[in-house]
């Protein structure tokens, strides 16, 4: 049976983008058009972990996202110095 | 690493644990980070020294939620622990989530060895890996802390930073482990199995998984997905009718329901229900049509079909004689879609189970989609 991604899982996958893969807020209407920033973290993150690269939410990503991990972002810009 | 050559400038570090968590008693805290030091310091020349007093340069506690630094923590599960580049101040540091359940060795909680040494990756100047079965992935999976021994991509990481240890040039030292590519022909495999629609493939402490959802298989550690299951595994089988999978390794058996250890395994072979003489399982598979298990024995050129339900074993025979053209040893046995598939060495042989004729000869990464 295909997994259904609720709303909860949306919100749930955009505070993981923002603290892990410096997802930030969109900003202004230039900023809606073309690939969303959300789906750009997502195609990120789904390059980092070997996932299907599809930019959208879907199960599998999900299931990464709530695995025990490291509170360090994967974002190489991310400093902590 | 992180980039920007950013590390210390000194070999000689210190470190202070500033508090415990409440999970473990304080020995074991203070040797499961001493050993984590240790990971790097045997690979490097870096040295750690522990101060019981003032400031060092590694800062290392356990903290709930807001805990001083900005970034807070998230309660159970998620985040485990964070730590800081290296730097003056907070550089350095260590924070684990003490809303976790931290361990000395056992799975049932996370390995606080575990976490710490890929903390301490952090605190040298090591980024996260995207390289499945490093120290330095960001996510957690469970691997025995007693037979430890750092990845090659972590120690190419920390050496680029600080160089070999060399006085230690681990002429002595176990190899640390190279992952296996399971693209490689040449590569035999372990075991192959089905569980719940995919395909899963074991080689040493990884196995690689087929699903729809992917074009590529995807590699993880056999402990992260059945933690507790054994590395390097003889054989394994799905029975979908009770959606267990089985692995075995030597005369040893585990059970597993989805993720979850099955209650009373492992179990030995004898208990399983097979002959007393058996030592090991070389191939399994499932016959979903008569719900009988092949298990291929005796260097895998004899095979034993066995009723799970009953805990019988119903007949013995020689693999030539049920499977037409295979003359050498059976490695691995797989069942998926009707069609039956057995390894030998570089190659895979389709078979239609019901009339044992020979429909095609493959190269074992045929299934893999390479």
């Amino acid at each position: 049976p295909v997994s259904k991604i609720t709303e909860e899982d949306d919100i749930f996958a955009e505070v993981y983008l923002k603290k892990f893969f410096n997802l930030t807020e969109e900003k202004g209407p230039s900023a809606r058009r073309g690939i969303s920033p959300m789906s750009k973290k997502l195609s990120e993150m789904q390059k980092f972990f070997g996932l299907r690269i599809t930019g959208t939410l879907d199960a599998d990503t999900l299931e990464v996202m709530k695995k025990p991990r490291c509170g360090v972002p994967d974002e190489k810009v991310a400093r902590f110095s | 690493t992180f980039g920007n050559n950013l590390k210390w400038n000194k070999k000689s570090l210190t470190y202070r644990i500033v508090n415990y968590t409440p999970d473990m008693p304080r020995a074991q805290v203070d040797d499961s980070i001493s050993r984590a030091f240790q990971v790097w310091a045997r690979v490097t020349q870096l040295t750690f020294r522990r101060l019981n007093s003032g400031t060092a340069d590694i800062m290392i506690s356990f903290g709930r939620r807001a805990h001083g630094d900005y970034y807070p923590f998230d309660g159970p599960g998620n985040t485990l622990a964070h730590a800081f580049a290296p730097s003056s101040g907070i550089g350095g540091d260590a924070h684990f989530d003490d809303d976790e359940n931290f361990t000395f060795q056992s799975s049932r909680g996370f390995v606080l060895f575990l976490v710490a040494a890929h903390e301490f990756g952090h605190s040298l100047g090591l980024a996260h890996s995207n390289v499945p079965g490093a120290l330095m992935y960001p996510l957690y999976s469970y691997r025995n802390p007693d037979t430890f021994v750092l990845p090659q991509d972590d120690v190419r990481g920390i050496q680029s930073l600080y160089g070999r240890n060399r006085e230690d040039p681990m002429i002595d030292e176990p190899k640390p482990p190279i992952t296996p590519d399971i693209c490689d022909s040449s590569l035999e495999l372990d075991a192959v199995t089905t569980m719940q629609g995919e395909m899963f493939f074991f080689k040493d402490g990884y196995v690689w998984h087929n699903n729809s959802q992917s074009n590529t298989p995807q590699k993880s550690l056999i402990t992260s997905f059945w933690p507790g299951a054994p590395t390097s595994i003889d054989a394994a089988y799905e029975n979908p009718m009770t959606d267990r999978v089985f692995f075995f390794k030597g005369s040893k058996v585990w059970a597993f329901s989805g993720n979850k250890a099955v209650q009373g395994y492992p179990k030995s072979l004898s208990e399983f229900g097979l002959p007393r003489f058996l030592r090991k399982i070389d191939a399994a598979l499932h016959d979903a049509q008569t719900g009988k298990t092949f298990l291929f024995i005796l260097g895998g050129r004899y095979y034993l079909t066995y009723d799970e339900n009953r805990k019988t074993v119903e007949s013995f025979s020689w693999v030539s004689q049920t499977f037409n053209g295979m003359s050498n040893k059976v490695t691995a046995a797989v069942q998926s879609r009707g069609s039956t598939f057995i390894y030998s060495g570089d190659y895979m042989y389709m078979y239609d189970l019901g009339s044992g004729r020979l429909l095609r000869v493959l190269k074992n990464t045929y299934l893999l989609g390479c």
